[in-house]
């Protein structure tokens, strides 16, 4: 019954985008039709943005969103988020909770009552501990301010503190309820207005060898077939240690030059294959005939000259050059 | 690409996430311009291979043959540019995440 939605100006990072509002409808049809909510939307957005070059999520380089479980307490909804997918090396930047609220007409007071200022809801977020049946450890307390009527309104608050404090706790399951202040039936949104979490972070694994594979590659490719049970995919760098070691003691890992004894004649040198304005002049001259004593006592000087001019690399030492292939 | 020069350079790689496996888990891209470096780094190397200083030294020692068993320079990614990607992860959530050093810019002989 809703149309296009508003967005709050909470750090969700959409407020002031420069980037049309994509349509919901088209957004969400590249994450078929089991995802066709706001959260689906939400990041898809936040990938467009992100996607371009040299953008980076909040400075750091993840964004992980956490949709919620209907549970009901006392007859009242409670959203339930599991966290526990973030990982250690995550690094939490900020956290977003995002709810749709409807507007206050929606609460009316009850019959009888003095009309007086409407009460303001607040949003409860809990953690709650394993496997315990208590209500979990109040976190946060955020008043909210319902949006005027006629339409409801997707509002962001930031969380962050409750999340950190949760997961230094090491208590990820997170609880958010809306206490409305009156008889009004709370957060209980379906479908596609049910609230979520972003959490942004910056991976500090991103950067080592694999990372990709870590996160992205679920299965390993070589067990078709292969009886021997094999590593988890770059669960850990194993093999290219063993690699090194077998070979340690092998001559390319010894950083002496080899004896007299191993020399063998020069290996032919590979000619020259490419255009004379695209090679490096220093290495190319040192290999091709050299003018005469004389022609170089004559033109030597003005030719270095001007070569060092024009040249923008490295000169290579033609001596040097010299006594190598001698030896 | 059987056409394309034999010297140290970049090359056109597509690859499709469902060619290897991951686009039962990856939103988007579908797929991306991944590139790769292919070709040798013979001596002498052209000014477009943009030989480090060891790279040079390396080719002309393999060259003059004073020390055997010295291959010659690799040719390898030099500048390489990031990639985000949207996937569910194995909780069925959607995550974003920009991936460094997926996409080659840039080759060079090392």
């Amino acid at each position: 019954s809703h149309t296009a939605p508003a967005w709050s100006a909470a750090s969700d990072g959409l407020r002031g985008d420069e980037d049309p509002q994509p349509s919901p409808g088209d957004a969400t049809a590249a994450l078929g039709p089991g995802a066709q909510d706001m959260v689906a939307v939400h990041m898809l957005r936040l990938y467009e943005k992100y996607s371009r070059r040299g953008a980076r999520p909040g400075a750091g380089n993840t964004v992980r969103s956490f949709r919620a479980r209907l549970d009901v307490v006392d007859q009242k909804a409670v959203y339930v988020f599991n966290l526990t997918s973030m990982q250690d090396s995550e690094m939490i930047l900020t956290a977003t909770f995002h709810f749709y609220l409807e507007p206050q007409r929606r609460w009316p007071p009850a019959r009888g009552l003095a009309a007086g200022p409407p009460a303001r809801p607040h949003l409860l977020l809990r953690s709650l501990p394993h496997n315990a049946a208590t209500q979990g450890l109040l976190r946060a307390a955020l008043a909210l301010a319902p949006p005027p009527p006629p339409r409801g309104l997707w509002q962001a608050r930031d969380i962050s503190a409750v999340v950190q404090a949760a997961r230094r706790d090491g208590e990820l399951l997170l609880s958010a309820q809306l206490d409305p202040g009156d008889k009004s039936p709370g957060l209980h949104r379906p479908g596609a207005h049910a609230p979520y979490i972003l959490v942004y972070a910056n991976d500090l694994a991103i950067s080592e060898p694999n990372s990709v594979a870590v996160t992205l590659q679920r299965y390993d490719p070589f067990q078709t077939g292969d009886p021997e049970p094999r590593p988890a995919p770059n669960g850990s760098s194993d093999p290219r240690v063993r690699r090194a070691a077998a070979q340690a003691s092998g001559p390319l890992h010894d950083n002496e030059l080899p004896g007299l004894h191993e020399r063998r004649a020069p290996a032919v040198a590979h000619g020259p294959r490419h255009h004379k304005h695209e090679l490096w002049p220093g290495p190319l001259r040192a290999l091709r005939p050299r003018p005469g004593r004389r022609d170089r006592r004559r033109k030597g000087p003005e030719l270095f000259a001007a070569s060092a001019a024009s040249s923008q690399v490295l000169d290579f030492d033609e001596k040097t050059m010299q006594k190598a292939r001698r030896r | 690409q059987w056409d394309e020069p034999r010297v140290c350079s970049r090359r056109y790689l597509k690859v499709d996430f469902a060619d290897i496996g991951w686009n039962e888990w990856i939103i988007s891209p579908k797929a991306f311009d991944a590139y790769y470096c292919a070709g040798a780094c013979e001596f002498p190397m052209p000014k477009v291979v943009r030989p480090s200083n060891h790279a040079t030294i390396q080719s002309i020692v393999r060259a003059v043959g004073v020390v055997p068993g010295v291959p010659g320079p690799c040719c390898v990614p030099d500048k390489m540019s990031s990639l985000g990607v949207l996937f569910l992860d194995e909780s069925r959530n959607v995550v974003l995440k920009v991936y460094p050093n997926m996409s080659v810019e840039t080759c060079a002989c090392r």
